[in-house]
C-alpha cells in the first residue's frame, strides 16, 4: 500500500541546507499496525507529513496504492488525502472557532455526508474518545488532552484507509491513553485500517506489530514485534 | 511560599457552570519539587494557571510569599509574574515570528537585562536543552519536541524563584526527557528553585519529592516520595 524509495527532504536554512530525511526506503502493507520511534528532531514528523501527502519529498519516490504521489497535482493530492487518509497532528491543528463537534464533522462534510448523519457520526466518535459531553466546547474550552482527543476523533471520523497519528497520547494520562489505543487497535483489527503511529513511549509502541526507529533522518531499525 | 485555601474555578458554558476546580487547599514550601498527576480534564492546567498568576480564582484564596494574590491589580500581578515565575505551557505558546533565541531572550528583556548579556544567556540555556545549533530557527522550523524545549529554556532563562511546568516532556523521547529532568533537578538542588511539574508519566513524576493527584477538580492524594 505504502512504498517509499530513497526518500529525502531538505529544508533551506540561513546556514545552508538541512537534511531532515536522508534516504528512507521501506514498505507498509495494507492492514499493518506500525509504530515509529526515535529522538526528538530525528525526522519522524517530516516522514509522516510526506506519507500523509501534506508535503512533497525533495528526492526519492512515494507510491501510495500503486500511484506515484510525486506526479499528482495539488488538487489530486488533496482529493487522495480526503478520501484515504486520516491525520492526527502532533500540534492538533484544530479550528479554534469551531466546536469539537464541528471540528470532527469537517472531514465528513468534505466526504459529502449530509448534515444530520455527520453530526451523529461526529458525536459517536467523540463519545468513543470520552468526550461526549464536551462536543459543544471550542478548543479553548478544552484541556490539552481533550484537544488531543478531538484531533484523534476527527482523523477517525471518516474511517479512512490509513491513519497517521503523530504522538497521539503525548498529553494523555495512562487510563485515557489505554482507551485511545484500544480504539486504534479495534479499528485496525475489525476494519483493517492501516495504522502508522509516532510515539516516544515504549508501552504505546507495544500495541503495534512492527517498530521502526529513526535517527538523524534515517531508519536504523525495523523490527516485527508481538503485540502486547 | 505557596498557600492556597478552598481554591475554586468555574467556567461558564452553554449548559450552565462547569466547576473545573472544586476546593483545593494545600501549601508548597520554597525549594520543594512537586509533581502533579491526574486524568485528562481533572483540573491540573487550571490549577497551574492560578498558581502561575495567569488567571484568578472564582472563590478561595492564594497567598504567594505572604501576599494575597487576589488583591493585586493586573499590573502588580504582571510584575510579580515577570520577577518570580517561569511557566512552561502545555501548548508551548512560542511567538511564531521570533527565533528560538529571541523567544528565550524575551523574559530577560523584561527583566531589564542588556542586549549582549541576554543573547549570551539565552544561547547558553538553549545549549543546556540540546538546541544550541537551532537558535536561529523559528518555531515552524523546529520539531514538536524542539519547540517544547524552547518553551522550557524560556521559562528557565531568568532563573525565576518558581517554575511551573505543564507536561514539559510530552513530546520528548526518553533520552531528551532525561536531559530536561536532570536540568530541572539541578536547578532545584543547586539554586533552590521551587518546581511544580504536571506530568502523566510515572517515571517523570519519580524525579520529584512529592506527588499530588487530581481528580474531578479536587486533590485526592498528596504524598511524599523518595526521589529516584
Ligand atoms: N474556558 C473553559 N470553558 C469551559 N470549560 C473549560 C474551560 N477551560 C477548561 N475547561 C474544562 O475544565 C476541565 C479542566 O481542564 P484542565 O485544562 O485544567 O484539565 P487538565 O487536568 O490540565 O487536563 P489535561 O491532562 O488533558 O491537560 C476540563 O474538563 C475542561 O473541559
Ligand atoms: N522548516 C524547517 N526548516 C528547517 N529545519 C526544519 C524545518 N522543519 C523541521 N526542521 C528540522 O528537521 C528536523 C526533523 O524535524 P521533525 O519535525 O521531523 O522531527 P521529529 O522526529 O518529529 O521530532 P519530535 O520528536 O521532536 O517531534 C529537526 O531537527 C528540525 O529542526
Ligand atoms: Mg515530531
Ligand atoms: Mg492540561
Amino acid at each position: 500500500l505504502i512504498e517509499v524509495e530513497n526518500l529525502e527532504k531538505d529544508y533551506p536554512t540561513g546556514a545552508g541546507v538541512f537534511q531532515a530525511l536522508r534516504g528512507v526506503s521501506l514498505r507498509i502493507a495494507e492492514g499493518e499496525f506500525v509504530a515509529i520511534m526515535g529522538a526528538s528532531g530525528s525526522g519522524k514528523s517530516t516522514f509522516m507529513n510526506l506519507l500523509g501527502c501534506l508535503d512533497r519529498p525533495t528526492r526519492g519516490s512515494y507510491h501510495l496504492d500503486g500511484q506515484d504521489v510525486g506526479r499528482l497535482s495539488s488538487d489530486q493530492l488533496a482529493a487522495l488525502r480526503n478520501r484515504e487518509i486520516g491525520f492526527v497532528f502532533q500540534g492538533f491543528n484544530l479550528l479554534p472557532k469551531l466546536t469539537a463537534l464541528d471540528n470532527v464533522a469537517l472531514p465528513l462534510m468534505y466526504a459529502g455526508i449530509g448534515r444530520e448523519a455527520r453530526r451523529r457520526q461526529a458525536q459517536a466518535m467523540l463519545e468513543r474518545v470520552g468526550l461526549g459531553e464536551r462536543s459543544h466546547h471550542t478548543p479553548l474550552q478544552l484541556s490539552g488532552g481533550q484537544q488531543q482527543r478531538v484531533a484523534i476523533a476527527r482523523a477517525l471520523a471518516t474511517r479512512p484507509r490509513i491513519i497517521f497519528a503523530d504522538e497521539p497520547t503525548g498529553n494523555l494520562d495512562s487510563e485515557t491513553s489505554r482507551q485511545v489505543m484500544d480504539l486504534f487497535s479495534q479499528l485496525n483489527r475489525e476494519e483493517g485500517i492501516t495504522l502508522v503511529l509516532v510515539t516516544h513511549e515504549a508501552d504505546i509502541a507495544a500495541y503495534a506489530r512492527r517498530c521502526i526507529r529513526f535517527q538523524d533522518g534515517r531508519v536504523i531499525e525495523d523490527v516485527a514485534q508481538a503485540e502486547v
